[in-house]
């Protein structure tokens, strides 16, 4: 395993984006995996409709939350193309499904598998080299506060409430760290990133965590 | 400023606050996470939870391996 990886180095990471007033964070993680797997595949990075998850993706409630399982399980069983974020623009608020025809739309998942990593961070790693940024749902409470730097404390790892981006580690310092996108806009952490020290399932980073095949 | 919402806000902002110490008193080396104010601080943490800490987790299988795709 490199030393280092950064996803953001070889372009095929998008913007951090903000979910405002909005418990959107679910679908944010699911579309900002499979934007940046589609980008590893040679194709350009194209921003996808978050809003379309959160209008759609049925057994989730929209703004008052879902789960990232849940809704790579029905993209991949409805296979559904996601729109374009321009198409279909994010309004921070839960609204009614826009249906377009099946052609309709720029990709699908096909696949997707999810994991508990927990005391195997060495093999998330691996996994994160070979399939891309992966959804990770963590423990974010102390993230109210958090300004920016390594996370080591404060952090539990057992009651997981916030989706984000796994998007890549850094074990080249004193303390190796995950880089993690969060979906609360560029004024928060570090540039709208949080870093958690790798190792010890810091904010449970680890303890569920999926990976999305196109 | 005289508004109940300002008291309101302004008490969790304190709240916040105090919640800095704590959390910096174990920020001891340049790399170590720093907790202050942002856009969160005069949320209190109910509402901070209500909002934007909405996933719901599902447990997932322990990783056994890396394997292809079905």
């Amino acid at each position: 395993l490199p030393a280092k990886l950064d996803w953001r180095d070889k372009a095929v990471v998008a913007p951090v984006q903000d979910q405002g007033a909005c418990g959107s964070c679910w679908a944010f993680s699911v579309v900002g995996a499979i934007q940046s797997v589609r980008a590893i595949g040679g194709s350009q990075l194209v921003q996808l409709s978050v809003q379309q998850l959160i209008d759609c993706s049925f057994q989730n409630a929209g703004c008052s939350g879902g789960s990232p399982s849940s809704a790579l399980r029905w993209l991949e069983q409805t296979r559904l193309k996601l729109a374009t974020q321009s198409e279909y623009p994010y309004q921070a608020a839960t609204g009614i499904c826009r249906f377009f025809s099946p052609s309709h739309g720029v990709v699908a998942v096909r696949n997707f598998t999810a994991h508990d990593f927990s005391g195997q961070e060495e093999a998330m790693m691996a996994e994160l080299l070979q399939r891309g940024p992966l959804v990770a749902v963590v423990d974010a409470v102390s993230w109210q506060d958090y300004l920016g730097g390594i996370i080591q404390h404060h952090c539990s790892s057992h009651y997981s409430n916030h989706a984000v981006l796994v998007v890549g580690y850094d074990t080249t310092g004193n303390i190796p760290y995950w880089i993690v996108q969060n979906s609360w806009g560029t004024t928060w952490g570090n540039q709208g990133y949080v870093y958690i020290k790798m190792g010890g399932n810091i904010c449970g980073i680890a303890d569920s965590v999926a990976a999305v095949f196109l | 400023e005289d508004s109940e919402e300002f008291e309101r806000r302004y008490f969790y902002f304190q709240n916040a606050t105090k919640r800095h110490v704590s959390l910096n008193s174990f920020s001891s080396e340049l790399q170590s996470a720093q907790y202050g104010i942002n856009q969160f601080s005069d949320l209190s943490q109910e509402e901070f939870r209500d909002v934007y800490l909405r996933a719901v987790f599902h447990r997932a299988p322990p990783f056994s391996g890396l394997t292809a795709p079905k």
